[in-house]
């Protein structure tokens, strides 16, 4: 292994990172995910730790650009160079940029998660089968509005699972519009577009305005790419047009005729000699967690190694299994040594005397039951890294963990106080507190464990039911935050949606559930406590909160333990 | 019908690569990665020889060291990579 002159490496183990931007080419989740991932392999071997910050400066400024992008290393098209990154240090140290004219997947063929349908956001399955017909990219066939779709199993034709596939026509990312679908056709300069285009822009992404008169409205996105669509060249988001003729002659699949570098290609009309519109075909892509992981060797201080099979090799292999050659270790671990302590490890649930739940015992009654662990005094909230859930009740801020809750109080100075026993307030309620609000109207108390709920009116305690009762699918391991929305309405956070319940007729309403990154921008898709509190909504992840304004703006990022219980 | 196909190079239009000979591959290459470049030393100049550059290169990506532009050394030239220089400047 190597590294850079003078050893660069953090001054800090707790590395923050931020994604700038995001390529067209995958759904942002995942994009999210590849990097939380590349990461997750350095941490894993040094004490190292990656918090993600969503606005303002990180040590890791992650982007994806095109050729000329801002610093003096241009990216040079398609293939060749695919990223590089900055050695640790102040500015531009330590950011890795990533080539958008690669095409950025997983390794093996696109990558296409779907949106809507009945499959819950499931990847495509390629190939499916549809009609009896074999389907290897996203389709329009079978519907008459246009949009892309595909089957996330096999067989289409026996198990009716499905979902829409990126496409213009269904959402939009980055630019200032929420995530709304393209408007077709739109003003933008006075100029009419029936389709995304990258005029006006230097950086070559394409967009479309998201209502019909850019000029006036100002409304823009960025398109994703659909699975279909060529990369690079001059045509890019276009799909093949088969046959195409090039130099007089009758193409009905991609070719590297023309090129001296055998890269396959295709005309996007059906004559490339009149038109000259071209671009590469979509290929296995690029493994964005391998690339990404590299980088973020060079962003900790690693250069590049001459072993082959080390990740910091400088040239891309796909591996499927875990990146890390001993080489990597032992470099990583130079400069940062090796990860100490045990990995954390999941609350064991407590010894409890509350029954099962049984939907047939849903009746309003004193309940017996209790968790039986003492409260210890010494247990200080201050020295817990994360709570199972946060919520305000009668105007203070409850923080609950593991059996226990503490509170803060404005009356008392917003001073910690605690730990209380759940048991002892809330008799019927497990050890694990998932998610809680109170009722603003009636002031009654919703608490969420697992796939039950309990509903606390003073003493007398409804429950446990199933969170299926109130619409909630089966498929719903926890409600992991909750928002108060107006009179009598709440919105109820699990992985990556979010549902509205009306509090009086206990039921989720219809156009539910929706993705929490639509409608809540900035903060992490993984919350695990979502809350309101003066005013503000609050997303934690870890040690650490994002705050939200009533305009769905990020105002601000702190730890839990600082901020708010003022530690 | 086993006459050889004689292909002919276009030029494509917005495409950042071009086409370039064997010889200028390997320099922008060489030169790119940080192995062929201008090392300043206490005002001295000196410029690292082509053959002395690539035996660094062949070193660097295990590959043999013949300080040629053999074939497998234009391979792994082509191959995909990491835009950070392999010898710091």
């Amino acid at each position: 292994y190597q590294t850079f002159d003078g050893d660069l490496k953090w001054d800090h183990n707790d590395i923050t990172y931020r994604i700038v931007n995001y390529s067209p080419d995958m759904e942002s989740s995942l994009i999210d995910d590849a990097f939380a991932r590349a990461f997750n392999v350095w941490s894993q071997v040094t004490p190292l730790t990656f918090t993600r910050l969503f606005d303002g400066t990180a040590d890791i400024m992650i982007s994806f650009g095109k050729a000329d992008h801002g610093d003096p290393y241009p990216f040079d098209g398609k293939d060749g160079l695919l990223a590089h990154a900055y050695p640790p240090g102040e500015g531009v140290q330590g950011d890795a940029h990533f080539d958008d004219d690669e095409f950025w997947t997983l390794g093996k063929g696109p990558v296409v998660k779907t949106r809507y349908g009945n499959a819950n956001g499931a990847l495509c399955h390629f190939p499916f089968t549809f009609e009896g017909r074999s389907y290897t990219t996203c389709t329009t066939e079978g519907r008459t509005d246009n949009l892309p779709w595909c089957g996330t199993t096999a067989d289409y034709d026996k198990d009716k699972e499905y979902g829409f596939c990126p496409s213009e026509l269904l959402y939009t990312f980055g630019g200032n519009a929420d995530g709304a679908e393209c408007v077709f056709p739109f003003t933008f300069l006075g100029e009419e577009y029936d389709s995304c285009t990258t005029e006006g822009r230097s950086d070559g992404y394409r967009w479309c305005a998201t209502t019909s008169n850019f000029d006036k409205d100002k409304k823009f996105g960025f398109c994703p790419t659909r699975d279909t669509a060529v990369i690079g060249g001059n045509s890019e988001g276009e799909p093949c047009h088969f046959p195409f003729v090039f130099l007089g002659k009758k193409y009905s699949s991609c070719t590297s005729e023309g090129r001296g570098d055998g890269k396959l290609w295709c005309g996007t009309t059906d004559n490339y000699d009149d038109d000259k519109k071209w671009g590469f075909c979509p290929d296995k892509g690029y493994s964005l967690f391998l690339v990404a992981a590299h980088e973020f060797g060079h962003a900790l201080g690693l250069d590049h190694s001459n072993i082959r099979d080390a990740l910091m090799y400088p040239m891309y292999s796909y591996v499927e299994k875990f990146p890390l050659h001993k080489d990597d270790i032992e470099g990583i671990q130079y400069l940062y040594g090796p990860k100490t302590g045990p990995d954390p490890t999941p609350p064991q649930p407590r010894t409890t005397t509350t029954p099962f739940p049984d939907d047939k015992s849903e009746a309003t009654k004193p309940t017996t039951t209790t968790t039986t662990s003492p409260v210890d005094p010494t247990k200080d909230a201050c020295k817990l890294g994360s709570f199972d859930t946060i919520t305000v009740i009668e105007g203070e801020l409850h923080f609950f963990k593991d059996g226990h809750y503490w509170k803060i109080s404005s009356r008392n100075g917003e001073s910690v106080m605690g730990p209380f026993s759940i048991s002892e307030r809330w008799p019927a309620l497990p050890a694990v507190i998932d998610s809680a609000f109170e009722d603003l109207q009636t002031k009654k108390m919703y608490f969420f464990s697992g796939a039950r709920f309990w509903v606390y009116t003073g003493k007398n305690v409804l429950g446990p039911r199933s969170i299926e009762k109130l619409g909630l699918p089966n498929t719903i391991q926890k409600v992991e935050g909750a928002l108060q929305r107006g009179k009598g309405k709440v919105l109820l956070f699990s992985g990556e949606n979010f549902w509205r319940l009306d509090v009086k007729a206990q039921k989720i309403d219809a156009g539910y559930p929706r993705y929490t990154d639509v409608v809540f921008g900035g903060v992490p898709n993984d919350a695990h406590d979502v809350f309101q509190y003066k005013g503000h909504m609050y997303f934690c992840r870890e040690r650490f909160y994002w705050r939200m304004n009533s305009r769905r703006q990020v105002d601000r990022v702190g730890y839990v333990k600082y901020d708010l219980l003022k530690c | 019908w086993s006459h050889p196909i004689k292909s002919t190079f276009v030029t494509f239009p917005g495409d950042i690569i071009k086409n370039k000979t064997d010889s200028e591959l390997a320099e922008s290459y060489l030169k790119k990665f940080g192995y062929l470049n201008t090392e300043q030393r206490s005002g001295f100049q000196s410029m690292v020889s082509t053959g002395k550059a690539l035996k660094r290169m062949q070193r660097q990506m295990g590959l043999e060291e013949t300080g040629e532009l053999d074939k497998a050394t234009l391979e792994a030239m082509k191959q995909p990579r990491c835009g950070v220089p392999d010898v710091a400047n």
